[in-house]
């Protein structure tokens, strides 16, 4: 029964369809399931546009409040951040698609849509939420996923998000505060303003028998480059491209201090005052962050030279 | 190790021939292990019982040639042809590949002179189209031929057979490889428990500064 | 097991994996880059 989540009940899901459950509740889908194919397709893909950011599509099913995806297909559009909704460019390609594999026998709809923040951590920008919340009024059930590629090499796992946003005006509870992660300067506004607008899903990831055993094959050659690779090298553009970002934020709260100093003297205003302070301790973080990914990659390359080079014969 | 795959069924095979032939089969199967062109193993072959009865006898020589497939080198041929018979081109092919192994057991980098030299090729091309078409096309080496530096840099070479005394070499070093681990292992436990005193104390320092935070404040 | 051990000397001769000058010099480069980021964070955190 482990395929068994790969079967399509087209009744049970046109039922759901018209039951729309989503409709009373804005946090009514709180789980995701991705398949392996779908998670190595997207990421793939995301790895493939470099600096560039780049979107696909999703196709899978709901099963109460968690949405399936199956799989996933890439949209011929360029970067999603400076175009308001690059999907646009792409409707008639995503129609072709989705009716030609219903053709085929695939009856999964689409579920969602993806896109890579390169660099820059997995969240929704103004630009993003605004195009989410279109797809939830109009083609529900909709979900948005965010991958990282280059937090994903850094960081040795894949650095993805899911996210529904809420309706517009609604006021959600006060959220759980989801893993911390670095912001750059330069999108620290887009991030702060609309970071309440939507919620992260919790993401679970399944495979078949069959992507069991062709992992299994490639079990020799991922270790082969998981110990021939080395994060200090393979990251070097992405990791000075981070303290270049901690310089500006350092300068950017030094600036602050200095005139919060000049300030305090006329308008005590504390609140102010521990802006600046978190503001700071955010910066703190991020720099150790950075450092202990640096020093978890020197550690590694420390045990492989002790382990396969110390031996002579 | 689909080198050693590939051997398996063929050493089986001639390990159960062996086993029942005498005088100048025996002789003629040696011809035939020795030209095989896939086979580079031939101790199994040599401990067959059989093989050693050949010792005194007129085919003394082709004992003396199957262990010198087994351990030795072209080198070795060479030096020694008078006692030896002559041998066909398949041989001559096959003994300058295990050669190509016996050198790449010492240095990861062969120069191309000391190949030229050892496996007596006049010029770089032949011994490019050697290494090339008899030994890496035949799975027994892997690697990168280096025109600039002149010189073949090996990634993986196929094990030849060990001669008896090679053996404590290799069960010192495995047991070096083995002390190297368990003292890594070690250290990172103990780097382990350092990192947690680290933290507790931390945590501790943070809490007691907290606490003189709060006092002060109610102090005021 | 005659296979077993041209196995093990196969492998064994594969150490050690690198020991040319040019890695020392790359790896102890990064060595220090480390040393220095993490000298530099406690900088900051300071």
């Amino acid at each position: 029964e482990a395929d068994a989540i790969y079967y399509y009940d087209e009744a049970a899901q046109a039922k759901f369809q018209q039951e729309k459950p989503w409709a009373h509740d804005p946090n009514f889908f709180r789980r995701v399931k991705i398949s392996a194919l779908a998670l190595l397709k997207m990421v793939v893909h995301a790895r493939s546009g470099g600096t560039i950011e780049v979107m696909g599509l999703m196709q899978g099913k709901t099963d109460g409040d968690t949405i399936v995806v199956m799989d996933a297909f890439a949209l011929p559009v360029e970067g999603t951040e400076t175009r308001v909704n690059a999907q646009a460019d792409a409707y008639e390609y995503m129609v072709d698609y989705s009716q030609t594999n219903k053709q085929a026998g695939r009856l999964e709809n689409v579920v969602g849509w993806y896109h890579s923040h390169p660099g820059y951590g997995c969240w929704l920008s103004g630009i993003d939420v605004s195009t989410q919340m279109l797809n939830q009024q109009f083609q529900e059930p909709f979900l948005a996923v965010v991958i990282d590629p280059t937090r994903t090499v850094s960081a040795g796992k894949v650095e993805i998000g899911a996210f529904r946003t809420y309706p517009q005006g609604y006021k959600p509870p006060d959220e759980p505060v989801s893993e911390y992660q670095t912001i750059p300067l330069n999108k620290i506004e887009d991030f702060g303003v609309h970071c309440k607008q939507y919620y992260a899903l919790d993401i679970t990831y399944f495979k078949s028998s069959l992507d069991c055993h062709l992992l299994d094959l490639l079990w020799n050659k991922y270790w082969v480059n998981t110990l021939s690779s080395s994060p200090l090298l393979g990251n070097r553009e992405y990791v000075a491209g981070q303290i270049s970002d901690l310089a500006e934020k350092l300068e950017h709260a030094e600036n602050q201090l200095a005139h919060t100093r000049l300030g305090s003297f006329l308008l005590p205003s504390q609140r102010k005052k521990e802006h600046e302070e978190s503001q700071l301790a955010k910066t703190t973080r991020d720099s150790s962050k950075i450092t202990v990914e640096q020093v978890h990659g020197l550690m590694s390359q420390v045990i492989k030279d002790i382990l396969f080079n110390s031996v002579r014969h | 190790m689909d080198i050693e795959r590939k051997h398996a069924e063929l050493i089986d095979l001639f390990v159960k021939q062996a086993a029942v032939l005498d005088g100048p089969a025996l002789a003629g199967l040696v011809l035939e292990v020795t030209s095989h062109p896939s086979l580079f193993a031939f101790s199994e072959i040599l401990s067959v019982p059989n093989l050693a009865k050949l010792e005194g006898t007129q085919y003394s020589s082709s004992l003396d040639v199957l262990r010198l497939f087994a351990y030795g080198t072209w080198g070795d041929y060479r030096s020694n042809a008078g006692s030896l018979p002559a041998l066909s081109s398949d041989q001559v092919r096959k003994l300058k590949q295990l050669s190509v192994l016996t050198l790449a057991e010492t240095n990861k980098v062969l120069r191309y002179n000391q190949l030229m030299q050892e496996l007596d090729v006049s010029n770089v091309r032949e011994l490019e189209d050697f290494l090339i078409n008899e030994c890496m096309y035949a799975g027994i080496v892997r690697g990168k031929l280096d025109q600039l530096r002149t010189c073949f840099e090996v990634q993986f070479a196929a094990g030849r057979d060990l001669r008896p005394e090679q053996l404590n070499n290799m069960i010192q070093t495995l047991s070096n490889w083995l002390d190297t681990s368990d003292n890594l292992l070690y250290l990172i436990q103990e780097k382990i428990k350092w990192a947690d005193t680290m933290s507790e104390a931390t945590k501790k320092h943070r809490k007691e500064i907290e606490d003189k935070v709060e006092e002060v404040k109610k102090s005021l | 097991d005659n296979s077993l051990l041209r196995q093990v000397s196969s492998l064994l001769r594969r150490l050690p994996a690198m020991e040319s000058e040019k890695f020392q010099d790359d790896f102890l480069m990064e060595f220090n880059d480390t040393l220095l980021m993490t000298y530099l964070a406690m900088f900051t955190n300071c």
